[in-house]
């Protein structure tokens, strides 16, 4: 039996986008996020959740020092290409991924990590998924001890993060 | 200059369960999916946007054989674990996830996902990403014409999918 978990890896130049309250209408995301691509702004995490009474959340972060260009081209387009109620720009939030071959079949794998930040009062923020990637977005000062204890609980070898 | 994308897949063994407006304080999530690990049951894709007024929702998806053991896991904690205002239960959607190496790198590669099927008029339910993956959940009726669009637009082989 193979431990899933090969790795934690811990982020912290991530500055986060939250459009609040857009129209669930086929295009919209890539309307708004085409013209940062265009401007050759990379976005790292993505998130969106299922449409409420026909509107939506979406989060995405940047690095840090394309906060202020990201701002200025969604201030642009916003009222124009497209609505939202309102949109918030954060600086301090810091991702922490854990990482391993195949964890979408190793049940219970998120839901350690998950219980791991819980039990230490760290609040998680974001949750995005891949067949080989768990990440959360948490306040940055949480960071370090959220690295601790996730090579912990996955019997990582604390220095160079790799499988002990 | 080498193309990011490498592959286009799709799953359709994915049904979906949405918790709408739990309490957003560290541990929840933790707790909910805690006894679904313990079940052995794996969840694929977990999604999670930055709280409202200190809620949230949080929508995660399972094969659909494990639908019904997740339902009446999900029952039994409900209101004794944690609350949240209702919960959706979906067993007909689809996963189609673009993937390739330094995605984050290659501004552009979302978006240019996400235009491809609004010009086609399919509606993107759920997004989730990582370094290598960027997966959305669209209807299941909507995933072959997906499918042969992105290839298009990514200039990957149809036939078995790998980068032409
Ligand atoms: C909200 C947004 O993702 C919309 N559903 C779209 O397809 O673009
Ligand atoms: C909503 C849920 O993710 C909560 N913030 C937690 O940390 O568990």
């Amino acid at each position: 039996f193979s431990l899933p978990v090969k790795n934690i890896t811990a982020d912290v130049d991530q500055a986060k986008i939250t459009l609040r309250g857009v129209p669930d209408r086929p295009g919209l995301i890539g309307e708004v996020l085409g013209p940062i691509g265009e401007a050759g702004i990379s976005v790292d995490m993505i998130v969106q959740n299922i449409a409420r009474e026909c509107t939506t959340d979406i989060t995405f972060t940047v690095q840090r020092t394309n906060l202020e260009r990201t701002r200025s081209i969604i201030e642009t387009y916003r009222d124009t290409a497209w609505q939202a109620d309102s949109v918030e720009y954060l600086d301090s939030v810091a991702k922490i991924s854990v990482i391993g071959a195949g964890l979408r079949d190793h049940a219970g794998t998120a839901a350690k990590m998950f219980q791991v930040l819980g039990e230490a009062g760290i609040n998680i923020q974001l949750v995005t998924t891949s067949e080989i990637y768990i990440s959360v977005s948490i306040e940055e000062r949480h960071l370090e001890e959220a690295q601790r204890l996730l090579h912990a609980a996955f019997n990582l070898d604390a220095i160079d993060g790799e499988a002990a």
